[in-house]
């Protein structure tokens, strides 16, 4: 469509450019050549994907480079999700308490 | 219901916390919601202890993740929370309960869970003050603004795996946004109704570490877990304050 003859993506040159801006802005650096190359390939996805998420969402959202842009979802799950939560809580009713004051 | 609400422009939001790699948003967002109830029931200002929370827990590791209900169980179980001056946050637990060092600066009456209505939610928000909810996260690592409108299929809202605080709610001025964000698209023509939501991952990150989402739709499963702690003192003139439009 018109939007992607416009903003094609990030050509590798563009992704590399983005990507030191990315380190440079939440300052981060790799220990060895490997890493860096497994983060920038990493940061190529979420980018995609952040594309991908705004073409799909349906409100007035932005998704784009962000602290966590380097991570995998499977990374980002375990560092800032509520792990003992996630997808499940103990069986509880839903009448417990009230959110009318006076039936408390 | 109001047609918006804003709870930070009451001051009684404390300033974005970071939990960084400690997954506390559980007690961040219990520590939140008692700092805000107790600011608009007293009409003081209070900053309370994510750490008294994770320390003292009963269910030991706190930055493995937790439940709201815990925390509001550490709070009655302790007598109230210390100050985040006195007992600061360290960014991991550190299993060793200090709460008795600390004076207490805030204390609760109970805690309840709202029911799953949206519309009820957003009353209860407007005539209350906030409250935490659960949500699920997926589309937040990427997101850097606006509201986002997510389906069941982009966000499940039966998996919800983060805890945040519910500050306000709002409608976007038509056609906020989706011009700018697709040219190509005509604007819409409705306005967007929305939830504001406090996060715990910095200033920096989102709206000034706050984001939004589509109010009316279950996004992310913001229904799934409303719950709010109960700040009553035995004033002899209540405080009231009203959400700030």
């Amino acid at each position: 469509d018109s939007l992607r003859v416009q903003n094609p993506g990030p050509r590798p040159l563009e992704l590399k450019e983005a990507f030191t801006l990315f380190q440079i802005q939440y300052n981060r650096s790799y220990s060895n050549p490997a890493e860096y190359a497994r983060r920038l390939d990493i940061f190529a996805q979420n980018l995609a994907r952040a594309q991908r998420l705004q073409e799909e969402d349906l409100g007035t959202a932005e998704f784009g480079v962000t602290a966590f842009s380097d991570l995998t979802e499977e990374e980002f799950d375990q560092l800032y999700g509520n792990q003992r939560a996630a997808g499940r809580a103990p069986n509880m009713d839903r009448k417990v308490g009230s959110d009318e004051r006076e039936e408390s | 219901v109001p047609a918006t609400c804003d709870w930070r422009k009451a001051n009684v939001i404390s300033p974005v916390k970071n939990q960084k790699s400690c997954s506390c948003c559980w007690a961040m967002a219990a520590a939140g919601n008692i700092e805000a109830q107790w600011g608009i029931k007293t009409g003081q200002p209070v900053e309370v202890s994510v750490q008294e929370l994770l320390d003292c827990g009963r269910c030991g590791d706190g930055c493995r993740g937790g439940f709201v209900w815990d925390a509001f169980i550490t709070v009655l179980n302790n007598s109230g929370l210390a100050s985040e001056e006195d007992y600061p946050f360290q960014g991991a637990v550190r299993h060793k309960c200090q709460a008795k060092k600390h004076q207490k600066v805030a204390w609760i009456q109970d805690f309840i869970m709202l029911s799953d209505n949206e519309q009820r939610i957003a009353r209860y928000l407007a005539t209350e003050g906030p409250i935490t909810v659960t949500i699920n996260k997926k589309l937040l690592q990427g997101y850097t603004h606006g509201v986002i409108r997510a389906t069941e299929t982009t966000c499940n809202p039966d998996y919800v795996d983060h805890v945040v605080l519910l500050v306000g709610f709002g409608k976007t001025k038509s056609p906020e946004g989706r011009q700018a964000k697709d040219a190509s698209s005509r604007p819409h023509r409705h306005s967007t109704p929305y939830w504001i939501l406090k996060n715990s991952w910095g200033p920096a990150w989102g709206e000034k570490g706050y984001f939004r989402l589509h109010r009316g739709s279950n996004a992310c499963g913001i229904t799934k877990y409303p719950i709010t702690a109960r700040v009553a003192l035995p004033a002899k003139k209540p405080h009231q304050v009203s959400c700030p439009p």
